[in-house]
Parts: C-alpha cells; sequence; structure tokens
C-alpha cells in the first residue's frame, strides 16, 4: 500500500459525500447503493463514518462526467481511464469523478460501479495505488465475482496506518496475497500453458516464462473472469492447445483467454465415478498421451487419444509412486521427471527408474 | 516518438503516442518539445522502468508486448506515481 506525498489524510473522522450526478446506466437507488456499500468498506475497517448530504459541499463530492468534465484532468472515452479521486483536502479535495463513456453495472457486465467506487473512495480517503495486485487499490481493474467482497488485507494495513482501526469489522479474515519465497508456501495446482508455466495459489496464479526468474503474480480473474478462485487442479493437453481446470465436481476446459463452449462439465462426465468430490492434481504425460488424476490416496489414468479410463484404476498413488505422500496438491512433468508437490516439500520422481530422486521446497520453484 | 522498443513486436506510430501519453498520465513523463536532452530521471526509458518495476513485469526500459498489453487494461486515473 502507497500514500499521497505528505501522507495526506482527514483530520475528522465523520465524513460527508453527496451525489452531484446519476449515469443513466443503472437505476437512481442501484447508484446510491453501490456508493453506500463502497464506503462501507472502509467504515468496516476503521472509525470513520460517511453520512450523506442532499444539498451544500460535503467532504467527497461524486459525480459522472466525460472528456473534460471541470478539472483538467479529462476522461477518455469508452474503457481506458475508468474513475479517478483527489487526495484528501479542501475543494476538489476528496471528490471522486466516474467516466460516463463507460458502462457501468451491479454485476460483471461492463465496470461494476461499487468495485470502482470502493477504490476511488480509498484514494478518497489518502491511499494511493497499491503495487500489490491483490489489493483493491491496484490501479487495475479486475471484477472479483459475485460473492460477498472482502477488503483485502494489504488495503485494510494502509487505511488503518492512517486512520487506526474500527471496532466493528464484520469480516475480520482479509484475505492475503501470497508471498512466492515463504518457507511454507504450498500451491494448489500447477500446469503448462503454451510454453510458460502457472502456479496457482488462492485467487491467484504466478507465470514463469521459461526465461525469466522472475515470476508474475495475477488475479486468476484478471484472465478468466468466470473461473472460481482456488482451484484445485490444472493441466495442459498440448495436442489440443487446451489447459483444463478443475474444482470441485466441474472441470472446465480453456483455449488461451477463452473458455471452450459447453465448459464447466462435470467430473463424472469423464468416467469418474459419482460419488468422486473432487481431483487434487493432475498431470498429462506428453510421452505416453495419458494424463494422470490424483484424488485421495489413489490415482487414475485417463487416455487422452481414446479419451476412456484405463481399465485397472483407480490405484493406490503409494504402490507406484512410493515415498511422495498419500496427498498429492499439484503435479508437473518436465524432461522425464515428475514433480509432485505436497505442502512446502515437491518430490523430483524419475518416471525412468520408477523413484523419487530429490526432495526440494515447494518454493524452489520460484528460485527462492 | 522517442520510445525505446524492444525488438519483439512492430508498434504503430499510434502505440507510440499512446504509451507516451500513458507514461505522461500514470508516470509523471514530463513534455520535451525541444528535443533536448532530459535529466535521466524523466525520460521514457526510466518512466518505462518505473512502470514495468510497479507492475512486477521485467524491467528493461523498453516497451515490449506485456507491458504495452498491460497499458491497455481498463484502469483508475489517478497516478501511479508523483504529486
Amino acid at each position: 500500500y502507497n500514500f499521497f506525498p505528505r501522507k495526506l489524510k482527514w483530520s475528522k473522522t465523520n465524513l460527508t459525500y453527496r451525489i452531484m450526478s446519476y449515469t443513466s446506466d443503472l437505476r437512481r437507488a442501484e447508484v446510491e447503493r453501490a456508493f453506500k456499500r463502497a464506503f462501507k468498506v472502509w467504515s468496516d475497517v476503521t472509525p470513520l463514518n460517511f453520512t450523506r448530504i442532499r444539498s451544500g459541499t460535503a467532504d467527497i463530492m461524486i459525480s459522472f462526467g466525460t472528456k473534460e468534465h471541470g478539472d483538467f484532468y479529462p476522461f477518455d472515452g469508452p474503457s481506458g481511464l475508468l474513475a479517478h479521486a483527489f487526495p484528501p483536502g479542501p475543494d476538489y479535495g476528496g471528490d471522486a469523478h466516474f467516466d460516463d463513456d463507460e458502462t457501468w453495472s451491479n454485476d460483471s457486465r461492463g465496470y461494476n460501479l461499487f468495485l470502482v467506487a470502493a477504490h476511488e473512495f480509498g484514494h478518497s480517503l489518502g491511499l494511493e495505488h497499491s503495487r500489490d495486485p491483490g489489493a483493491l487499490m491496484f490501479p487495475i481493474y479486475t471484477y472479483t465475482g459475485k460473492s460477498g467482497f472482502v477488503l483485502p488485507d494489504d488495503d485494510v494495513q494502509g487505511i488503518q496506518e492512517l486512520y487506526g482501526a474500527g471496532d466493528r469489522d464484520p469480516n475480520p479474515k482479509h484475505p492475503k496475497t501470497p508471498e512466492k519465497c515463504a518457507a511454507d508456501l504450498s500451491i494448489d495446482a500447477v500446469t503448462k500453458l503454451r510454453g510458460e508455466m502457472l502456479v496457482f495459489k488462492d485467487r491467484f496464479f504466478w507465470r514463469l516464462h521459461p526465461q525469466m526468474v522472475e515470476a508474475e503474480l495475477v488475479l486468476i480473474k484478471s484472465f478468466w473472469p468466470e473461473l472460481p478462485n482456488k482451484i484445485d487442479a490444472a493441466y495442459e493437453n498440448p495436442i489440443k492447445d487446451l489447459v483444463f481446470m478443475f474444482k470441485g465436481k466441474k472441470v472446465w476446459a480453456l483455449n488461451g483467454y477463452d473458455i471452450v463452449e459447453g465448459f464447466p462439465k462435470k467430473i463424472n462426465e469423464m468416467g469418474f465415478p459419482k460419488e468422486m468430490k473432487r481431483i487434487d492434481a493432475v498431470v498429462h504425460i506428453d510421452d505416453t498421451g495419458k494424463t494422470l488424476f490424483f484424488t485421495g490416496n489413489k490415482y487414475w489414468s485417463y487416455d487422452e487419444e481414446t479419451e476412456v479410463m484405463d481399465t485397472g484404476y483407480p490405484k493406490f498413488i503409494e504402490d507406484e509412486f512410493a515415498g511422495i505422500g498419500d496427498r498429492v496438491d499439484a503435479v508437473y512433468q518436465r524432461n522425464g521427471y515428475l514433480y509432485f508437490f505436497n505442502g512446502p516439500l515437491q518430490f523430483e520422481y524419475s518416471i525412468w527408474s520408477k523413484r523419487i530422486v530429490r526432495i526440494l521446497h515447494t518454493n524452489s520453484l520460484f528460485w527462492c | 516518438v522517442p520510445v525505446p522498443l524492444d525488438d519483439s513486436h512492430e508498434f504503430t506510430e499510434e502505440d507510440l503516442r499512446f504509451a507516451e501519453r500513458y507514461l505522461r498520465t500514470h508516470y509523471d513523463l514530463r513534455p520535451n518539445p525541444t528535443g533536448i536532452m532530459k535529466k535521466s530521471a524523466n525520460t521514457m526509458a526510466s518512466k518505462l522502468r518505473e512502470m514495468q518495476a510497479f507492475f512486477g513485469l521485467e524491467v528493461t526500459g523498453k516497451l515490449d508486448e506485456e507491458t504495452y498489453e498491460l497499458m491497455q487494461k481498463p484502469r483508475c486515473g489517478v497516478p501511479d506515481v508523483g504529486e
């Protein structure tokens, strides 16, 4: 989290706001509700109170405008710049402006007014942009889904450094952004994708380029808004140029940014028994054309060509991959080795000699 | 437009102007109508480096495909750095 120069903040906790104009994209009541919820994001975690006034000058004046709209910081038509706000202070200080060339919504269409307003009001209160891709104050818009919004921890830390903590936080568990070099790092899933490697954790995935040491952390929903957070497993079928992602009893097929029509499907349509609850990990082995699915202490083998489960499965993991433990978080294959992840450890298993040849930290995936 | 380019991608002049506007809006790049060498802290390359560092991209000081793709994403109009 960052602050504006001189750490600008309001010297009072009771602030007023006034809605000076509306967008025709939403009903007035929807606009008012979006702004009220957006202010509540910040009042929930601080002593701040926000009161709406309907006349006179409020601390935070809110309006919709297009292109040059009176403050010499013009908007730019559809997309691009969505809104802006001024740091705490007199006159324009705290004011928030929304680009009415955008399509504003209260769901995933266009741009979600609540989400953008919550971000802009963070500026109105003294927060500058954060480098944390999981933060509300990250400068780029990402629709974070229908389920209840919870202010990420990075934003909570920032606003509480300015105003202190409140005493009425309804959701004290604020999502943190994972640290790739944390000694106890565990991961949810890993897959290759057109030469890159994607490592999934909570709401995020790291993009690992073969030539680069630095991994880029990205929100899953910034790439695939329809996908759930915290996926269970993922693998790439390079022949079909598809990546399959699993969560619970569902499977999604992705072709680049696009979700293949007809997905998500139920995993038992692939031949798993109906009572199968989830897939823990999955890996495609290029040489054999088989895909191995790990669930609990067992694993299945699926023939990609015939699209049928091989007979004789499931088998016990321990029988074939002795030593990797009876649970797999994630697994990928490279150069004749399988890399099984279990909590903070990964096991390098030689397919040829059928044994574990090395045990590494999970975070060594990121050269930590 | 004096934008240091990565040779991995063909950018049109319009692309370069967009990149320059982006850096002016969000990274306090100052206009340089005379073309005289500016202080190194305000060159296009240094501003590109600032932006790449901010977003956790590979810091090259050159406009590459990934940096340009990120510039295209819808975002807040408040600058990322500077007054």
